[in-house]
């Protein structure tokens, strides 16, 4: 039993988990924030078998897309509040992905 | 050290939580969303010493129970919106548990 | 790769996200509930290549702080509602950090 962990994009959860479940698959879906953009994105949580684990990561691939998001850096204020600089374009991948080993799996 | 993960039904949560933490374990929370049903539900993370392991996966399973649920499945509508079909009665498990190696744990 | 998942007081969150992506790590944040006083928290994970792994600790520890809370326990009412004890002193933590190695990394 392999735990996924995959990180997409707020858009994409539905279609992927969709498709996880559609292919029968189980997942949970936990709302999270992205550390650099703090922008709602989501972590999808399933636990699969081994011989599955392709078949899922291939599932995940088809239903995110890379997008591109604006990030405004800012600069410390001489007086009062920093201020915005030009924003610079940022590359937000279609999912970021962690398989982990499951030491023991039990349905209680 | 292991990583217990556990994903149970909203209302078993608290009692969860409540007992692990009665006998001296500590548990954080994570409000979630099963990937099926749509339903707000809760993954308990707790981190428990290897000999005290069966202890806690013996409370997990005596305050979860297990409950019948309905998913309504929806067809294609011939003009407008998908119709719903008749409801199908899905089974709840108490509790989904993955048991998880911990290489290094640190209080900071 | 290895994950680090840190659960750390909610007014750390930020300064502990903001110094990590600062430095070139990434995270996401995760709104969680402590499971014995309650409050809200926040649980970050980072994956990080196994050679950044201190430098990461590191920064989760100057960013946390240990803080004092209050604990009400409760007694049984004879009539009505439990009725509120004194309030005890509690420790918490500037980080509590589980490493847990991952078996496969996938960016896709
Ligand atoms: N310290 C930094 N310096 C410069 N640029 C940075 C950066 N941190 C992130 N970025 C850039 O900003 C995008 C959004 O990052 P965010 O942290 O909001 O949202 C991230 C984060 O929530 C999560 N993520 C990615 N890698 C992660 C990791 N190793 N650990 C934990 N979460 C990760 O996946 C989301 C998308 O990440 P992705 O890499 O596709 O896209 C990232 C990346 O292109
Ligand atoms: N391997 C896994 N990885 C990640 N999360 C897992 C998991 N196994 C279970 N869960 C989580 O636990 C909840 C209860 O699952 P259970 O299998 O008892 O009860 C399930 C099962 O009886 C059924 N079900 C779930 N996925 C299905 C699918 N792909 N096809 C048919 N039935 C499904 O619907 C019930 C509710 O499912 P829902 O997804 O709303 O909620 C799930 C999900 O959040
Ligand atoms: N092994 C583990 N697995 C999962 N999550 C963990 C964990 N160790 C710590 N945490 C998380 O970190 C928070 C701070 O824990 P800390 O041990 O510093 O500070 C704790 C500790 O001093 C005390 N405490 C927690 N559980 C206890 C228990 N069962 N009996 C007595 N004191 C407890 O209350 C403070 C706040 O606890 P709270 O549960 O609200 O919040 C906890 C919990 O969300």
């Amino acid at each position: 039993m392999q735990l996924i962990l995959a990180i997409v994009q707020d858009e994409d959860a539905g279609p992927v988990i969709e498709s996880l479940t559609g292919a029968g698959f189980r997942a949970t879906r936990i709302n999270t924030v992205g550390g650099f953009l703090r922008k709602g994105n989501a972590t999808i949580i399933a636990g699969v078998e081994r011989q599955r684990l392709h078949r899922a990561l291939l599932i995940i691939r088809d239903n995110c897309e890379t997008r591109t998001e604006f990030f405004v850096p800012t600069a410390p204020g001489e007086v009062g509040e920093p201020y915005p600089l030009d924003p610079i374009q940022v590359q937000v991948g279609g999912a970021t992905v962690f398989v982990i080993d499951v030491e023991r799996f039990e349905r209680l």
